[in-house]
């Protein structure tokens, strides 16, 4: 997995 | 987003609101660690830093960029405004025996081995450990004020709420993430003493005071 892991998180 | 996230996201902005308040209101910062609040705010620094890079809603930048300003507020209150309230001589925690075990975790322990990954891993794992000078200073004094409680008590219950959010994606999305979760562990059980005080105490009209 090349694109960059979504931190939909705070 | 569902209501456990959401009700971690606004327990943590109502801490933040808190502490801002009591701060401005009371014009002092006695019993508050100002090691701590560096934490957080290096925390939130580390973490943020893609708010430049990853656009993922509104929602997440604006809450993002009130955590920073609040974060950045507080220690401008803490250590220029009300400086000489500042009760540093109870304020004594080692800020490097924390943040270099974090940093140095992070170099280890992490996602993907890159500038924004660890700087993100560093920030969840710093979080985890931030709120020890805080719980070191409120035990060195035996006691807090009610205020101080009421903020550490939003600021635990947002993190507990984080898990069952991450139980409840797990389950419905079949999304977790481990690092996340275990420092989210590890963050709520250094709550679990103070939770029990302010149950027993604090909700019962009584001051927060430490058993001699």
């Amino acid at each position: 997995e090349l694109t960059v892991r979504i931190k939909d998180e705070l | 987003m569902n209501i456990f996230r959401l009700g971690g996201d606004l327990a943590h902005l109502l801490a933040i609101i808190i502490l801002l308040l009591k701060i401005w209101t009371t014009r002092s910062c006695a019993g508050i660690s100002g090691k701590s609040q560096i934490l957080f705010a290096l925390t939130f620094t580390a973490r943020y830093l893609d708010l430049f890079t990853n656009f993922v809603s509104v929602y997440n930048s604006v809450m993002k960029v009130v955590y920073l300003a609040a974060a950045y507020a507080t220690l401008y209150l803490m250590y220029v405004k009300f400086k000489a309230t500042y009760d540093h001589n109870h304020d004594t925690f080692r800020l490097e025996f924390l943040i270099l075990p974090a940093a140095g975790l992070a170099l280890i322990i992490n996602h993907e081995f890159s500038i924004i990954e660890v700087m993100w891993t560093f920030s969840i794992y710093l979080e985890a450990v931030a709120i020890l000078p805080q719980l070191f200073m409120v035990s060195k004094t035996g006691e807090a004020e009610s205020i101080t409680s009421h903020y550490l008590f939003a600021l635990g219950s947002y993190r507990a709420l984080y898990i069952v959010n991450w139980v409840y994606r797990y389950y419905s999305e079949g999304f977790y993430d481990m690092i996340a979760t275990l420092a989210g562990v590890v963050q709520t059980v250094l709550y679990c003493d103070f939770f029990y005080l302010y149950i027993t105490k604090v909700l019962k009209g009584k001051k927060l005071q430490l058993p001699a």
